[in-house]
């Protein structure tokens, strides 16, 4: 139970309040698929 | 105090399109056979300095086949990215780049191709024709018959097989055979040819000398046959009459 307490904290301090409007940045790679993906 | 290590390339960003755009030009430049690749994605990009304004890059890429023959003068730029119903062929690559003072040069690439799976096509488009082994018979005898009546009806130079470029072959409805392939200019007239076509050789290689030709054989329900061949700067062979001649008839 101690365990889940420390976790719970924890993903409690991860929320980060974002600023109105904000939008994530895309993930670095792989890039975007130009055509199709097979 | 060292400098902070610049933050890591992303796929999309201008930088790392540019490394791929060098890294597919010379991909295509290396390669003598089928079609030029064009660049579908970025899938990793790793920078390793060297020292100041030297960098290795490290690419992975993902590359899909276009309808332009690697011997066409078409600029990448301008060719179509053969469609995923028309059985689309994939090239996956890494390539080794070097970037001194802002100029990139290639190192080496290594590529492996393979065709998307029958079953993904069949689930797109069942009735679609699917990619052929090159040696099958309907294959080979629909490029031979294609050469042989375009030979058979042309007035310019007599053509000869350089390689097998695609095969599809569509069951239903109808039994068809599509082929594509690479050809090249001999030094002999079509109807020079028909007396001695051991004696036509080959057209230096130069690439108004090549041409690619597709052909579409109909097996069932009736026997149809249509050639269509487009040659790079066709050149037809002088014939061997003198400009100046003597005779007045």
């Amino acid at each position: 139970s101690v365990t889940k307490t420390a976790v719970a904290e924890a993903a409690q301090h991860d929320k980060v309040p974002r600023p109105v409007g904000f939008v994530p940045p895309p993930p670095p790679c792989p890039g975007k698929i130009r055509y199709f993906d097979i | 105090v060292p400098a902070a290590p610049p933050a890591p390339l992303g796929c999309d960003d201008p930088e790392s399109e540019a490394a791929a755009a060098v890294a597919v030009n010379y991909i295509n430049g290396q390669s003598h056979h089928g079609y030029k690749f064009t660049v579908n994605s970025i899938k990793s990009i790793r920078v390793v300095p060297q020292g100041p304004n030297n960098d290795f890059i490290f690419l992975e890429l993902d590359l899909l086949e276009t309808e332009c023959p690697i011997l066409s003068p078409t600029a990448l730029e301008n060719c179509t990215v053969r469609s995923f119903v028309d059985h689309a062929v994939e090239g996956d690559c890494d390539v080794k780049l070097q970037k001194v003072d802002g100029i990139l040069s290639v190192l080496g690439s290594k590529c492996d191709s393979h065709a998307d799976s029958n079953e993904d096509i069949r689930r797109a488009c069942p009735d679609c024709p699917l990619l052929a082994e090159m040696n099958n018979t309907d294959v080979l005898e629909t490029v031979a018959a294609a050469l042989n009546d375009y030979n058979s009806k042309t007035t310019g130079s007599y053509l000869r097989l350089l390689e097998i470029g695609r095969g599809k072959i569509q069951y239903h409805p109808g039994y068809i055979i599509f082929t594509e392939f690479a050809v090249g200019a001999t030094n002999c007239s079509a109807e020079e040819a028909k007396a001695n076509v051991g004696a036509c050789q080959l057209l230096p290689e130069d690439q108004s000398n090549f041409g690619f030709c597709r052909a579409v054989m109909v097996k069932r329900p009736l026997q149809d046959l249509q050639v269509d061949c487009q040659l790079y700067g066709h050149q037809v062979p002088a014939p061997d009459i003198p400009l100046l001649s003597q005779d007045t008839s």
